[in-house]
């Protein structure tokens, strides 16, 4: 009687995750914006062979976004996962790998990322701030203020806004807008900027200084703003398309990462 | 009808009792979920 085909390769098993922990991290070194992701889990996996010591492997995951901003030098295993009343945001990616000779390496990945709704966040925390849109006035005024009023007080560069990473609105039971965003340090100090602040350019890339800020203004019962920025001093490559901490659809394209 | 010996032995091997505390295996997918399920 003819060999009995191999069992199909399970979700949880060791070689699905590490093909796993291949594709987040290279999903997660190839996205210039928003925040790092962690598995969450495996929902598929398929095996396809190619020949000896040569495999394809296709892979669906469910990815969750960590409180770690893609610039964060903050290794993926010490980020955490954003709670589920913090509003979480789901990523679902699928990855196309290659096993060769035991080495594993993605050839392409599409990844579609999406909020929590917001009935599934208020059937649970009725009073939790929920996530806006990220060009919300609100929003947008309380990075500026946050911004100007970091930047009025600091002894260290002059910093410029990156891009806006998360915007969250509390309405009860006092009116809360929270911002995260990325800041990018300039070739001026706060003090050269006050005069002439057209004049303060980004810091070129490999003397760049990247950092990360959060903010809440708190409008009733009275206005108060508070901000609190951390710069990381690394390089990081120029910024660009990939939004997978934003809503739609990203794809990436073949890469050469071995583990 | 012909049908063939060892089809029917497994047939009945699936009628065969389990012992107690069996506990059959996981699917193989989806896996587990590390975090929560939104």
């Amino acid at each position: 009687a003819p060999a009995a085909p191999p069992a199909p390769l399970g979700c949880d098993d060791p070689e699905s995750e590490a093909a796993a922990e291949v594709a987040v991290n290279y999903i997660n070194g190839h996205s210039h914006h928003g925040y790092k992701f962690a598995l969450n889990r495996i929902e598929d996996v398929r095996v396809v062979p190619q020949g000896p010591n040569n495999d394809i492997i296709f892979l669906e995951l469910d990815l969750l976004e960590t409180k770690c901003p893609i610039l964060s030098p903050t290794p993926l295993a010490n980020c955490t996962v954003r709670s589920f009343t913090e509003h979480a945001v789901e990523g679902d990616c699928d990855v196309k790998l290659q096993k060769l000779d035991g080495t594993i390496s993605v050839l392409a990945s599409k990844c579609h990322s999406h909020a929590d709704s917001s009935e599934d966040i208020s059937r649970v925390c009725p009073d939790c701030p929920l996530l806006v849109s990220l060009n919300n006035t609100e929003v947008l005024e309380t990075v500026s203020a946050a911004l100007n009023d970091f930047n009025s007080k600091t002894t260290g560069p002059y910093l410029r806004l990156l891009e806006i990473g998360r915007g969250k609105i509390q309405y009860y039971p006092s009116h809360v807008v929270a911002v995260e965003f990325a800041v990018g340090a300039t070739n001026c100090s706060a003090e050269e900027a006050k005069v002439n602040v057209g004049a303060c350019e980004l810091l070129p890339e490999d003397q760049s200084n990247f950092g990360f800020c959060t903010g809440t203004m708190t409008k009733l019962p009275i206005q108060k703003l508070h901000v609190n920025c951390q710069l990381y001093g690394h390089q990081v490559p120029t910024p660009d398309i990939l939004l997978l901490s934003r809503p739609g659809v990203t794809y990436m394209h073949a890469g050469q990462d071995t583990s | 009808p012909v049908t063939k010996r060892a089809v029917a032995e497994a047939a009945q091997h699936d009628k065969v009792p389990r012992p107690v505390g069996f506990v059959p295996p996981p699917p193989p997918c989806p896996g587990k979920i590390r975090h929560f399920d939104i």
